[in-house]
């Protein structure tokens, strides 16, 4: 997975950090103090489609197939998230009751062409 | 001139950064199941949480770890939560204390409380001192009206401090139902004069939850 640099158009990911002092949220989270809120941006192009995100498996072979036999449908690839990893939260609820909880798939870890 | 530069040159700057910032809050509020950002009526203070959540965070490092096996393969499919919740006291009767506490439940959702205790700050007598919580009927109908035994505890060391009280698996009702308001009382011998509830030792309650959404389940199926 890359992280963007100016050098290169190819898909990447790009770190994008929300402080929540910056948006009037810090009065009701509690910790963390923002959100590396990641993102997936960049070109696919077919050559780079099913790597890296798609490990070497039966997947990777079909999929190499399809391309091989240059089938319409496998003329798009996106830039996606292939990783991602949760987000602790404690704020306080409408009623200033404190609640902590784990929300799943919250930060991008990785980028990859699906 | 340095103000009016971005923080760095790759960094997203006007109208794509208020975008990504309302990306973030999107996600965080629909994740959170909140329509909009919680507006705080009243102010906890600082001390009462401080000391609620070290109370929070001494109770997890003490639990031991969840089930095993494919109770906890189920587990992973279900969002927890955490919740400490302040008490509103008021007096029943002069050996009964009213807590009450409010919930924000969102509607259609399928709680399951896998742990919930309530904390006092409690200055025991020599002689000991026994505490019994009871959830309260909706009408309210005070001592020794219709009423359920949640949980009792028996404490004999004298002097003063932080007591728990296990709530389960009395209060797992409250949570199936749609009410939002919680109301316990609390009986002992001349408890009202033992018990603490100052604001920064207001009793609190500490629930862990379980959120399982009825798409998963239909899913599994």
């Amino acid at each position: 997975s890359l992280r963007c640099s100016q050098n290169s158009d190819l898909c990447c990911r790009r770190d994008f950090y929300v402080d929540f002092r910056d948006i009037g949220w810090n009065d009701w989270i509690i910790k963390p103090e923002g959100y590396q809120i990641n993102y997936c941006v960049g070109q696919c192009p077919l050559h780079v489609a099913g790597s890296p995100g798609m490990a070497s498996s039966f997947h990777t072979a079909v999929f190499n197939l399809v391309k091989a036999n240059n089938v319409q449908a496998s003329g798009h690839s996106c830039c996606v998230p292939t990783r991602r990893r949760p987000l602790s939260v404690l704020y306080f609820d409408r009623n200033s009751n404190i609640v902590k909880t784990d929300i799943p798939d919250m930060i991008v870890d990785s980028c990859g062409c699906s | 001139a340095a103000a009016a530069e971005p923080r760095c040159p790759s960094c997203p700057a006007g109208p794509e950064r208020w975008l990504l910032e309302e990306v973030a809050k999107k996600q965080l509020l629909e994740k959170l199941r909140l329509r909009d950002r919680p507006r705080l009526a009243h102010a906890v203070p600082r001390a009462a949480v401080t000391r609620a959540l070290r109370r929070l965070q001494a109770g997890g490092a003490r639990r031991s770890p969840a089930g095993t096996g494919g109770e906890e393969e189920e587990e992973e499919e279900e969002q927890s939560y955490e919740i400490i919740s302040f008490a509103e006291t008021d007096l029943t009767s002069p050996s009964s204390l009213g807590l009450q506490f409010q919930f924000s439940q969102a509607q259609d959702q399928d709680l399951r409380i896998l742990q919930a205790q309530l904390w006092l700050y409690l200055r025991v007598p020599r002689s000991g001192l026994t505490l019994r919580i009871f959830l309260a009927s909706k009408t309210g109908a005070g001592a020794g009206g219709n009423r359920t035994l949640l949980g009792e505890r028996r404490l004999s060391t004298a002097g003063s401090g932080w007591s728990s009280v296990p709530l389960l698996p009395g209060l797992q009702g409250f949570f199936s139902g749609h009410s939002r308001t919680l109301r316990l009382e609390l009986d002992g011998s001349d408890v009202t004069a033992q018990l603490n509830a100052s604001r920064s030792h207001q009793p609190f309650l500490v629930a862990k939850v379980k959120v399982r959404e009825p798409g998963h389940r239909v899913a599994k199926r």
